[in-house]
């Protein structure tokens, strides 16, 4: 682990004077290694350790830890401190809040959907999934067996625009006293233009109260292309880390915090519709150092 | 003294962040930068344009090293081919290709639908079944997916279909028994058709990062693969990892997936991804 290798790289150091720019150059060395091997974009990576290198450098080593120790929890405060502080809840205020669930294809949309949705209902909520996914075979279907897993209502509009949909489950959940609104899209790569766009108009005609980037936690550079898109295109206000029962590092979520500045909210950690969980920080930071 | 066209500090560190913003593991990125820079040290190189046109030929090299085409002339059918990998890859879309793919050659396809576990599993699976025309087997969701498999290579027999491709669910491959459920179908597949499966794919999805290698080892380990499809290639993510998984599990990669439709399936060419790697 990163602490060990820091270990070996600054050997013989302890309770002796102050940290060099040698001792942390090569500390820096095995950081990067580490956030890298851990899926962190590489120029996240460094500015990262750029930032790193400004507080190692000076700093007393300590009696009581390492110095390998002493650098590690550096690391991590600030890994923890750029993941994002306190816990960000799900903005969910005004009559009939529509949450729009948006994300590249297989990320775990649909399921997430099912998952908020169970979680809304359980704090005493009255959620409405709505099927926008027009596209990928038997997808409404699966939504439809979701919802019903989830025990709430799903809407099916016979729209074939999606947004027409969407606005048709609004007025829906405004005369059931239904909400939130939280509606499932079709995946969608950041570069196909014309889908890109049909997301804009969503936004534009819906006025969501939340719009959720679902990212797979094993995506790796390619997360700062996915993020930056989709937030430039329709403004993103929260992640939604998935697949975090693996064992992939999750470098992402830093990367698409360095790049958005947006909070990730929750993650999934498993296929059933109770795998869903509020995203602790502290917990992200140890992971991605590994 | 170097001029505009020379291989400079700068362009071996700037391939270098070529290869790792492809998700090539720093560490294969820097042995490969490395050699590169000994073969301009001995002055076996010595233009940008020559370090670039090498780099591209030695990733082709490694791409090739282990290249085999897909099984296609089965000592008995029907030709049997497995897809494997985590959630969300692309699996149930590439046997649907796969299928298009085999009809175009005049084979009669059957669809298995051995993912019984996720919701809408087998219903997406048919549909792809319908709008191909193909033949389609499939149980109850939440039944034993090694007895759609063995069902599947009797149906095939019974409706003499030359190829079955079995379908299954995504799995993390952390998890040791859902890895025990897919060995459970490798055996009953290769017990019922007296001989190992034809394909055992594994699909990988083109933005995943590192976890790719754990994937290919983990999933090579419990069940013998025979190749990798990697998808999502018509996103921006290059698919690195798979240069990784060629060279440290020795896997062939054999098709890529560039799209949602059911024409969008290539066969892999390593000149080509090499090119698009390294412009
Ligand atoms: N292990 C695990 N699997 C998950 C998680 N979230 C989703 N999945 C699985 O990932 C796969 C894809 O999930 P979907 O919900 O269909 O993904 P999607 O983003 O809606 O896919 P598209 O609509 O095709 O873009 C399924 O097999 C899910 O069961 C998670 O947190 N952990
Ligand atoms: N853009 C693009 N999307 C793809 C490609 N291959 C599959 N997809 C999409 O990725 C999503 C997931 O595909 P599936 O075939 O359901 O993936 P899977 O591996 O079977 O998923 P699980 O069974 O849930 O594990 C769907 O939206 C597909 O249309 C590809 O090559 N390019
Ligand atoms: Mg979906
Ligand atoms: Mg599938």
């Amino acid at each position: 682990a990163l602490t060990s290798k820091l270990q070996a790289v600054l050997r013989g150091l302890r309770g002796k004077g102050r940290l060099s720019e040698a001792d942390v150059s090569s500390a820096c060395r095995e950081i990067r290694l580490a956030l890298l091997e851990a899926d962190v974009n590489f120029k996240v990576v460094r500015e990262f350790v750029n930032r790193i290198r400004e507080q190692a450098v000076g700093k007393e080593v300590m009696e009581s830890l390492s110095p390998g120790q002493q650098v590690v929890k550096i690391v991590r405060d600030e890994l923890v401190e750029l993941l994002g502080g306190a816990a960000a809840g799900l903005e969910l205020e005004g009559a009939t809040p529509v949450v729009l669930v948006v994300g590249l294809q297989g990320g775990g949309k649909t399921t997430t959907v099912g998952k908020l949705a169970r979680l809304l209902k359980r704090d005493g909520k009255r959620p409405l999934v709505v099927a926008t996914d027009l596209q990928r075979a038997a997808a409404v279907e699966q939504l439809r067996q979701v919802a019903g897993q989830a025990g709430v209502p799903v809407f099916e509009g016979s729209a074939d625009d999606p947004v027409a949909i969407v606005q048709a489950a609004v007025s829906h959940a405004a005369s059931e006293g239904l909400s939130p609104v939280i509606v499932d899209t079709a995946g969608r790569t950041h570069v196909d233009e014309e889908l890109m766009g049909e997301l804009v108009v969503m936004k534009q005609k819906t006025a969501p109260a939340e719009v959720l980037l679902v990212l797979d936690a094993m995506t790796g550079q390619d997360a700062v292309n996915v993020a930056r898109e989709f937030d430039r295109a329709v403004g993103i206000t929260g992640v939604v880390l998935t697949k975090l029962d693996g064992d992939a590092r999750g470098g992402a979520a830093l990367s698409v915090r360095a790049v958005t500045g947006k909070p990730i909210k929750l993650v999934g950690m498993g296929e059933k519709l109770d795998a869903l969980e509020v995203f602790h920080p502290d917990r992200m930071a140890s992971r991605i150092l590994g | 003294l170097t001029g505009p066209g020379e291989a400079t500090d700068e362009l071996f560190e700037e391939l270098e962040e070529v290869l790792i913003a492809s998700d090539v593991s720093a560490r294969v990125a820097a042995a490969i930068v490395e050699r590169l820079r000994a073969a301009a040290r001995e002055g076996r190189v010595r233009t940008a344009e020559g370090v670039r046109e090498t780099l591209r030929n030695q990733l082709a090299e490694m791409l090739s090293r282990h290249k085999a085409p897909l099984a296609a002339s089965p000592p008995a059918p029907p030709l049997l081919y497995l897809v494997v990998g985590v959630n969300g890859t692309g699996k149930t879309t590439t046997i649907a290709k796969l299928g298009a793919r085999f009809q175009r050659e005049g084979r009669k396809v059957l669809l298995a639908a051995g993912d019984t576990f996720r919701a809408a599993a087998i219903e997406q699976l048919q549909v792809w079944a319908q709008r191909l025309g193909a033949e389609f087997v499939a149980h109850q969701s939440g039944g034993d997916p090694a007895a759609v498999v063995f069902d599947s290579i009797g149906a095939a027999r019974a409706r003499g279909c030359d190829v079955v491709i079995a379908d299954t669910a995504g799995r993390l491959h952390t998890k040791r028994n859902l890895m025990e459920e897919l060995g459970k179908i490798v055996r009953v597949a290769q017990r019922e058709l007296g001989r190992p499966a034809d394909e055992t794919l594994l699909v990988v999805d083109a933005t995943t990062g590192q976890n790719a290698l754990a994937q290919a080892r983990q999933f090579h380990e419990a069940v013998g693969l025979t190749g990798v499809v990697v998808t999502k290639l018509d996103g921006t993510a290059k698919g690195g990892t798979v240069i990784t998984i060629a060279e440290e599990v020795g896997l062939p990669i054999k098709l890529i997936g560039v799209g949602e439709g059911m024409e969008d399936l290539e066969d892999f060419d390593p000149a080509a991804f090499a090119a698009a790697l390294v412009p």
